[in-house]
């Protein structure tokens, strides 16, 4: 029921001199904007219910954050505590193995990161600056015509391992129960040096 | 200790002045790389004009009239962040320019997250924002940059191989279109600047490499496209010039050591983790 006929078309279109050298009028790029986002929002269902299969999260709805970069994406923001834990599937498009950082935005340091075998891998939380709160509601208003879900917050790194065009799955975990958390990193401004 | 302070827990180790927050060295414990490293951000103001008089700056024609230092006498305010993966150092430069530098304990190369906009045009000028980073390698009006994301081409200043060139614009002639990066080289070191997006960069000056980041001009250049660069977001009526966030990476060699991290660190840029999201009760997502 969904194809990414939609982000098809709209990369195809995108392959005009114009929008690759950045010389189309504003109304122009608006709409290669516009189509991109389209077609992005119908490959996503696609991206989703493929992952589901893979990942056996079966009926689990499975999100994508596209305005991840500026600190925005609900799923990780939501307060997953009580038994509801955050299922996050990292998939590695290039052939071979990478580690990297991965970071998402939480609202809450009360939180551990697990790997699929359950066990707890390190973390560290950064606070969020006061200007990226700013770009990421300026973005949210823009883009999404309402206000951010939590400005601040903090971002929560971990380092990913992820096989070669395969995914791994993480869990970030309330803290309850559990004797360690993710680390608070240690904050120093140009007055403390 | 000193003068300077210390970011990064594994083998990058970037130092930086206490009292202005500037990046002045990269070193590399393992290979026991270190060079000079400077970063500065400054801006072009575009010319303001018609096709026959001042030609003016805008979407097809870079001519920039000026050169504005930003911040020249360092960054007064910033912040240190450190942890068991990384380290961040976050500068704002002003009202509409962020930087956030990361060095991560597992990598070798620091990332540069910057934050540019909305640019100011109350003055009447457009501006084209860039930034520089200098290090001490003795280049000789040499550089390279790729050619669409293949080959690297060697760029000589004031130069092209197949005509005599006459040079009218000392910055817009030396510039050249980078889509995976830049880099440097003298007879023992090499530096690479990867980019996460297509911009216009260049080495204006022997150890230098500069990148533009993002322009806002005023002026249609006649070129064809029969209006100004000066893309703006409206919210309820209230519009404002666009806010642009990209990332570069810089990575400080041996001479012939940066080829196999240029190639695959530019792959992995291209083509990022995919990030999806669910969620399962505790008891069940074993």
């Amino acid at each position: 029921e969904h194809s990414t006929d939609g982000l098809g078309d709209a990369l195809a279109i995108a392959q005009h001199h114009d929008a690759v050298s950045g010389t189309e009028r504003l109304h122009v790029a608006n709409d290669y904007a516009l189509r991109l986002s389209i077609g992005y929002k119908e490959a996503e269902k696609v991206v989703a219910s493929s992952l589901a299969v893979l990942t056996t999260l079966g009926n689990n709805s499975v999100y994508s954050c596209p305005l991840l970069n500026v600190s925005y994406c609900p799923p990780s923001e939501a307060n997953f505590t009580g038994v509801k834990s955050l299922i996050i599937v990292v998939y590695n498009p290039l052939g071979w193995t990478r580690e990297e950082v991965v970071r998402i935005p939480v609202s809450t340091e009360n939180v551990v990161v697990l790997d699929s075998t359950g066990s707890e891998i390190e973390s560290q939380l950064l606070p969020a600056s006061n200007f990226s709160s700013l770009v990421k509601n300026y973005h949210v208003k823009a883009y999404l015509g309402e206000s951010a879900v939590n400005s601040g917050g903090y971002w929560l790194a971990f380092s990913a391992l992820v096989p070669p065009l395969g995914f791994s799955t993480y869990i970030v975990s309330n803290k309850k129960g559990r004797e360690s958390r993710s680390v608070l990193s240690s904050i120093y401004t140009s007055e403390d040096f | 200790s000193g003068e300077t302070f210390e970011v990064g827990e594994g083998n990058l180790v970037l130092l930086y002045t206490k009292n202005d927050g500037k990046l002045t060295r990269y070193s590399n414990i393992r290979n026991s790389v270190s060079a000079a490293a400077e970063q500065s951000f400054k801006y072009y103001t575009g010319y303001n004009g018609t096709d026959r008089v001042f030609q003016a700056s805008g979407a097809y024609v870079f001519r920039p009239n000026g050169t504005i230092p930003i911040n020249p006498e360092g960054y007064i305010n910033f912040t240190v962040i450190r942890g068991p993966l990384l380290d961040e150092v976050h500068h704002q430069l002003n009202e509409w320019l962020y930087q956030v530098t990361r060095v991560y304990k597992g990598k070798e190369h620091a990332e540069f997250e910057y934050t540019v906009g909305p640019v100011p045009v109350d003055d009447g000028f457009g501006k084209e924002i860039v930034t520089q980073i200098s290090t001490g390698l003795n280049t000789n009006r040499t550089f390279y940059t790729d050619s669409n994301g293949r080959d690297f081409v060697k760029r000589i200043r004031d130069f092209r191989p197949d005509w005599e060139l006459d040079v009218h614009q000392p910055i817009a002639g030396n510039y050249y279109p980078i889509n995976l990066g830049v880099y440097i080289e003298d007879e023992s070191m090499e530096a690479s600047l990867l980019v996460d997006r297509a911009v216009g960069g260049s080495s204006l000056e022997d150890g230098q490499i500069e990148l533009m980041l993002h322009r806002r001009l005023l002026n249609d250049d006649s070129r064809g496209v029969g209006e100004a660069l000066n893309e703006e977001v409206c919210i309820l009526g209230d519009c404002k010039g666009l806010m642009v966030q990209g990332k570069c990476y810089l990575r400080i060699d041996k001479l012939g050591e940066g080829a196999l991290w240029r190639r695959r660190f530019g792959q992995e840029i291209y083509s990022p983790l995919l990030l999806a999201f669910s969620e399962e009760e505790e008891s069940s997502w074993l």
